[in-house]
C-alpha cells in the first residue's frame, strides 16, 4: 500500500497554507494549532474533531463540568452547528482571539457570545442570566437587589436607544468606553504559538515565505 | 467604583478564559 500515514489528517482537515492565508496566524503557527488539535481531539473520543466534553475537559480539566460561557464559546466555535468542532472551524474561531485580529472581529464575536438566544440582540433577561451564572461558577453571593443593582446600571450605559434590548451599534459604542471589555478576546499566546510551545515538534512542510 | 456587568462577567469566568486550552496541556 502506498498510503502514507503522513496524509492521513483529521475529518475536516484544511491546508495549513489556506487557513494561514485567512487568519492572522503563519503556516507554521497553523501547524502548530494541528498538533493541539490532534491533542484535544482525541482526549476522549480518538475520532479527530472536538466534542464539548473534550473542550470541557481542556479548559477545567473536568469533563463533566459545565459552563454557561464555555457552551456558548463551543457553539460558537462549532460553525456548521453539527455538534463537534473541526480542525478548519478551530483555527478560524481561534484566530478572532489572535493579537493582530481586527478589533470589529472581537467586537461582533463577544457581542453574539452575550447574545445566548441568538436574537441579533442581547437581553436584559440574558445579562441576568449571566451574572447569575457567573455568581454561581464563582461561588460569590450577591442579594437579588445588589444583582438588580448592578444590571440596572450596566444596562443604563449600554441601552443608550432605550428600546430595552442592546444592539451591536450599542455595544460597539460600549466596549468604546470600555475597551477592558474584550481583554478576553486577546490571547497573547497566539501571537507566536510555535514559541510559546516548543514542545511541539514542528516540520513545516511549506514555508511561510511561499505563501 | 461600579463595575460593568459586562466586565464582570468577562473578567471572571473560566469558561471564557480560552487561554487554559493551552495551559492545560
Amino acid at each position: 500500500c502506498f498510503c502514507s500515514k503522513k496524509n492521513k489528517h483529521t475529518p475536516g482537515y484544511e491546508e495549513p497554507t489556506v487557513l494561514a492565508a485567512e487568519t492572522p496566524f503563519t503556516v507554521s503557527e497553523v501547524e502548530a494549532l494541528y498538533e493541539l488539535f490532534k491533542k484535544l481531539s482525541n482526549s476522549i473520543i480518538s475520532d479527530g474533531l472536538i466534542h464539548k466534553e473534550e473542550f470541557q475537559l481542556a479548559l477545567f480539566r473536568n469533563r463533566n463540568r459545565r459552563n454557561l460561557f464555555a457552551d456558548r464559546i463551543f457553539d460558537l466555535f462549532d460553525i456548521k452547528r453539527n455538534g463537534v468542532i473541526d480542525f478548519g472551524e478551530f483555527v478560524r474561531s481561534l484566530s478572532v482571539f489572535h493579537p493582530n485580529a481586527p478589533i470589529e472581529d472581537k467586537i461582533k464575536f463577544a457581542f453574539r457570545l452575550y447574545d445566548l438566544r441568538q436574537t441579533g440582540f442581547i437581553e436584559r433577561e440574558e445579562l441576568k442570566e449571566m451574572v447569575l451564572a457567573l455568581l454561581h461558577e464563582s461561588e460569590l453571593v450577591l442579594s437579588e437587589d445588589v444583582v438588580e443593582m448592578i444590571v440596572d446600571k450596566t444596562w443604563k450605559d449600554a441601552d443608550t436607544k432605550g428600546d430595552g434590548k442592546i444592539d451591536l451599534e450599542e455595544w460597539r459604542d460600549l466596549v468604546s468606553k470600555s475597551p477592558s471589555l474584550l481583554k478576553n478576546m486577546t490571547l497573547p499566546y497566539l501571537k507566536d504559538i510555535t514559541l510559546s510551545f516548543p514542545s511541539f515538534v514542528l516540520r513545516s512542510e511549506v514555508e511561510d515565505t511561499e505563501i | 467604583k461600579f463595575f460593568n456587568a459586562f466586565e464582570f462577567i468577562s473578567s471572571m469566568s473560566s469558561g471564557f478564559d480560552l487561554s487554559n486550552l493551552f495551559e492545560n496541556k
